[in-house]
C-alpha cells in the first residue's frame, strides 16, 4: 500500500508477463489480475466466454481496434512502477460498443456487461488511459490476416471454404499451413498420425517405409510390430493387426498358378502326395476365389523350395521327388443373374 | 434412386437389404460370398451393435418378401478402422451373416474387382436401392444406369470436399439419375465380358437429393479395399482368436 494505509493488505498487486497468445501482439507486455472482466487470472481469462466471442466479433469488421480494445480488458496493462492497472480510455471503449454492440444483437448476444465504459477515465484526464497508437495491429496471432486486411480464425486457413473477402485465406495452402505432413515427391498432405499406421496413404507408400526395425529373426506387421519368423503363418494372430496371417496361401503369378505357401517367412509350394479334392476346395475358399475348377500336379519349379512340415502334406525325400500341386483357377461363381434368364427376354422391335 | 425404373425380381440377386428392428428398411447391402456381405459405415452410426440388426436377401417388393427371400441375422460388423464420418471417407464396413444363405436363381453372390481393376470413365453401369426417389420411398426396388466420371471432373461438383482415391463418382451433370438416402451401402455395378457382374461401388454420398439434384452420386471405391475386405474374411473365418 502506497499512497495511504489501510485495513488488510489486499494481495499486493503485481505486474507479470502476458502468455494469452490472443493479446501477445499489444504495445506493452505486462499485466495485472483481477483484469477489468472479473477474471482472476490469465489461464481464467484464456477460457473465458469472452476471449472466444472477441476474436469471432473481430471476423466482422465492426472497429478497426475491437482486438486491442478486447486484450486491455482480458489482460489489462500494469505500470511496472506504480504496479497498477492502466484502464482503457473511455472513448476506446464507447467506440467498440457502439459499432460492435449491435453486431452480437444479430446473433442474439449480449456485449459483455462488466465493460460498462463509464468506469474508464476520459483520455486527457489526470489519470492515464489507454489508445491505440499507431500501427497497433487488428488482428491478434491467433488470426490469420487476409490480403484485404480483415482478420480471420486462423483455423480457418486453408480449411477449403472460403472466409477472406478476398479468399486470400484459401491462397497457397501447401501441407503446412494446413498443419499436415506433405508426402516426398508429391502434393499430397496427410495427417501426421497417418504415418506409419499401416494404411498407405502418399504415392510410393512412403509414409509406411522404415517405420520399424525388427531384429533379423523377426518380420515386421503391417503396422509395424515385430514378430518372430516362425510365428507367421501359424493359424494363430501374433500381430496386433492379424496381418501375420494374411495372404499365407496364394497362387504363383506365374502361368502354371502353382499353389504357393507361406511359412516361418519363406515361401514354399505343396508337395502332391496325400493331395485331395477337399485340399482344394478349402485352398480356393481360402483364397476367396469360389471352388476348384481343376487340379492338377506339376513338377516342382526351380528356384521354389519345397514344402517340409506343412501339415496335411508330403514329407519331400528330395527335390526331384515331390510334384506341386496346381490349381489352374479356381472357378468363382460370382456375379450371375441366373433369374433375368427366367423371363423371355424382350424382343426388340 | 433418383431418375430409375421398377426392376424385375432377380435382376440383382447380390442386392440386400440392410434391417433393423422397427425401423424396417435403413441401408442397401451387397452380398459377396455365402455369409458375408459390404455395406457402408455411415449406416451404423449410432447402431454398431451386431444384434441390432439382419439382412434379408431375394426381395423384390420390401412389404411383400415372398418365398425367394432370405433372412439372416448379423454375427460380426466390421467397420473401417479409418473410417472418417467429417468427410465420409473410408465409408465401408463388412458384415458376416449368422449362417450361410442358399445359393439360389433370386440371391447370389456378385464379384468382387482384381487388384486395381477400375471401371472405365464414361462407362455405364447401375445402381440398384430401395431409396428416395425424388418424391416418395418405394416398394419395389429400383434399378438406375449410370456414367462413371472420372475423380477430376467429380472433384469440380463438389469444391468444398475433397474426392479422395477411396471414392469413386457415378451419375450426370444434371444428377437424372443419381442414388439417394435410404440407398447407401446399396452396389454400383458393371457387367464385364461373359456376363460377369463385378462391384465397383457402395452408394455413400452426394449433393441434396431430395430437390433438384446437382452433379453425380459418390461411392465407396471398393477396387481400393478389396484387399481389407479379404483380409477380413480370412481373419475371421480361419483364425482361432
Amino acid at each position: 500500500c502506497f499512497h495511504n494505509s489501510c485495513s488488510g493488505c489486499s494481495a499486493a498487486s503485481r505486474c507479470e508477463p502476458i502468455s494469452l497468445e490472443l493479446c501477445m501482439n499489444l504495445p506493452y507486455n505486462l499485466t495485472s489480475f483481477p483484469n477489468y472482466l472479473g477474471h482472476l487470472s490469465q489461464r481464467e481469462s484464456s477460457v473465458s466466454w469472452e476471449a472466444s466471442l472477441f476474436p469471432a466479433l473481430v471476423q466482422t469488421g465492426c472497429y478497426q481496434y475491437l482486438m486491442f480494445y478486447a486484450c486491455t480488458l482480458l489482460v489489462p496493462k500494469c505500470d511496472p512502477v506504480s504496479l497498477q492497472k492502466v484502464p482503457p480510455c473511455r472513448s476506446l471503449c464507447r467506440n467498440a460498443k457502439e459499432k460492435c454492440e449491435s453486431v452480437l444483437g444479430i446473433v442474439g448476444l449480449t456485449w459483455p456487461e462488466d465493460s460498462d465504459c463509464s468506469q474508464f477515465p476520459e483520455e486527457g484526464g489526470n489519470t492515464s488511459c489507454l489508445l491505440p497508437e499507431d500501427g497497433v495491429d487488428e488482428c491478434s496471432p491467433s488470426h490469420f490476416k487476409c490480403r484485404s486486411g480483415r482478420c480471420v480464425l486462423a483455423s480457418k486457413r486453408c480449411d477449403g471454404h472460403l472466409d477472406c473477402d478476398d479468399h486470400s485465406d484459401e491462397d497457397n495452402c501447401g501441407c503446412s499451413e494446413r498443419a499436415l505432413w506433405e508426402c516426398p515427391g508429391s502434393k499430397v498432405c496427410i495427417k501426421a498420425s497417418m504415418i506409419c499406421d499401416g494404411f498407405p496413404d502418399c504415392p510410393l507408400l512412403v509414409d509406411e517405409t522404415n517405420c520399424s526395425v525388427c531384429r533379423d529373426n523377426e518380420l515386421s506387421c503391417n503396422n509395424h510390430q515385430c514378430v518372430h519368423r516362425t510365428l507367421w503363418c501359424d493359424g494363430k494372430k501374433h500381430c496386433s493387426d492379424s496381418s501375420d496371417e494374411w495372404n499365407c496361401v496364394s497362387l504363383s503369378d506365374g502361368s502354371g498358378s502353382v499353389l504357393t505357401v507361406f511359412r516361418t517367412a519363406a515361401e514354399y509350394q505343396v508337395c502332391a502326395d496325400e493331395w485331395n479334392p477337399e485340399l482344394s476346395k478349402l485352398t480356393c475358399n481360402q483364397l476367396g476365389l469360389g471352388v476348384p475348377s481343376s487340379v492338377s500336379m506339376v513338377a516342382d519349379h526351380p528356384g521354389f523350395f519345397l514344402a517340409t512340415d506343412a501339415p496335411n502334406v508330403c514329407l519331400s525325400l528330395s527335390l526331384s521327388v515331390c510334384l506341386s500341386v496346381c490349381l489352374p483357377v479356381c472357378l468363382s461363381e460370382c456375379g450371375q443373374r441366373p433369374a433375368v434368364g427366367l423371363y423371355p427376354h424382350r424382343k426388340k422391335r | 434412386i433418383l431418375g430409375g425404373r421398377v426392376s424385375r425380381l432377380g435382376s440383382w440377386p447380390w442386392q440386400c437389404s440392410l434391417q433393423s428392428g422397427q425401423s424396417g428398411h435403413v441401408c442397401g447391402c451387397v452380398l459377396i460370398d455365402r455369409r458375408w456381405a459390404l455395406t457402408v459405415a455411415h449406416c451404423f452410426e449410432g447402431r454398431e451393435s451386431a444384434e441390432l440388426w439382419k439382412v434379408v436377401l431375394g426381395l423384390n417388393n420390401l412389404d411383400h418378401p415372398g418365398v425367394h427371400s432370405q433372412s439372416r441375422g448379423v454375427r460380426s460388423i466390421i467397420v473401417h478402422p479409418r473410417y472418417n464420418r467429417a468427410v465420409v471417407d473410408y465409408d465401408i464396413s463388412v458384415v458376416q451373416l449368422d449362417s450361410e444363405v442358399e445359393e439360389t436363381a433370386f440371391v447370389r453372390p456378385v464379384c468382387l474387382p482384381r487388384p486395381s481393376q477400375l471401371p472405365s470413365p464414361d462407362s455405364y453401369c447401375y445402381i440398384t436401392g430401395w431409396g428416395h426417389m425424388g418424391n416418395r420411398m418405394p416398394f419395389k426396388l429400383q434399378e438406375g444406369e449410370v456414367r462413371i466420371i472420372s475423380l477430376s471432373q467429380c472433384q469440380s461438383y463438389f469444391d468444398m470436399k475433397t474426392i479422395t482415391p477411396r471414392m469413386l463418382c457415378a451419375g450426370y451433370d444434371a444428377g437424372t439419375v443419381d442414388s439417394c438416402m435410404g440407398d447407401s451401402g446399396g452396389p454400383l455395378v458393371c457387367e464385364e465380358d461373359g456376363g460377369r457382374w463385378t462391384l465397383f461401388g457402395l452408394t455413400s454420398w452426394g449433393s441434396v437429393c431430395f430437390s433438384k439434384v446437382l452433379g453425380p452420386g459418390v461411392y465407396s471405391n471398393v477396387t481400393h479395399f478389396t484387399p481389407w475386405i479379404q483380409q477380413q474374411i480370412y481373419i475371421h473365418t480361419y483364425l482361432n482368436d
